[in-house]
């Protein structure tokens, strides 16, 4: 098992123990094997060297490496939890993991506050909204008014932002989400949940002898 | 639904043209 271990850890950098990221995160051990596979498959379908790449990431949600998509791309660079352009195996998991049904509310609201502050300033400012708004009704061929822009852009502001400061702040941010709750539907996938059965070749190159459950 | 009766945030999760579903071949 060590030698199979090492191999992997060599074709996959940021590899980590499935035991250990099973302890870590929602996901059971089987799942973080079922995932490893979802991830070789992403990771070998441009350049087969262990890492997920932008391009490989947007190949997987469009069938398209040259698709550009603002909200695609934040949400690349939150799974890339080192900044080093790439996803490795350990930040796809710890990723994915915000996304499981049973993962905590907390962790949710979290990424999703850090989903709309593109800049990274701590706060979601009206002009990151309006940058983003723009950017996907370009992208879906929806053309609304600047002035219908701006009123939904005021509506927002004056329903989440209560101190008036112009921002929108993380516990601003909470308020808002608990009294408009669709908002975090985007953020719990119910596929993690039946993983092992859509990759189910994990079993096969299990690396733990003894598969927990 | 009109877009100006949603808030910003609904507009963007309704327009971001692609669900996380995708990588796994869903």
């Amino acid at each position: 098992m060590g030698c199979f271990s090492s191999k992997v850890a060599r074709q996959f950098p940021g590899h980590e123990d499935p035991v250990a990221l099973a302890s870590q995160t929602a996901f059971s051990v089987s799942e973080v094997e079922a995932l490893f596979e979802l991830y070789k498959s992403i990771s070998s379908s441009v350049v087969d060297d262990g890492l997920i790449s932008k391009e490989e990431f947007q190949l997987a949600l469009f069938k398209n490496r040259k698709k550009e998509n603002l909200f695609a791309n934040r949400i690349f660079e939150l799974f890339d939890v080192k900044h080093k352009g790439v996803i490795d195996f350990s930040d796809f998991v710890r990723s994915l993991n915000v996304f499981h049904p049973n993962a905590s509310l907390e962790d949710k609201i979290d990424f999703s506050f850090k989903l709309y502050d593109l800049d990274n300033t701590g706060f979601i400012e009206r002009q990151e909204v309006k940058q983003m708004l723009i950017a996907l009704l370009c992208e879906s061929e929806m053309k609304l008014a600047d002035e219908t822009v701006e009123i939904i852009l005021d509506k927002t502001f004056l329903d989440a932002d209560v101190n008036r400061d112009g921002k929108i702040d993380k516990s601003e941010w909470e308020n808002f989400v608990c009294r408009n709750p669709s908002l975090l539907k985007i953020m719990t996938l119910h596929y993690l949940r039946d993983i092992t059965t859509t990759f189910p070749s994990f079993v096969f190159n299990s690396e733990v002898d003894e598969i927990a459950t | 639904v009109k877009p100006v009766s949603m808030n910003a945030f609904e507009l963007i999760s309704k327009t971001q043209g692609f669900s996380l579903d995708n990588l796994f071949g869903k």
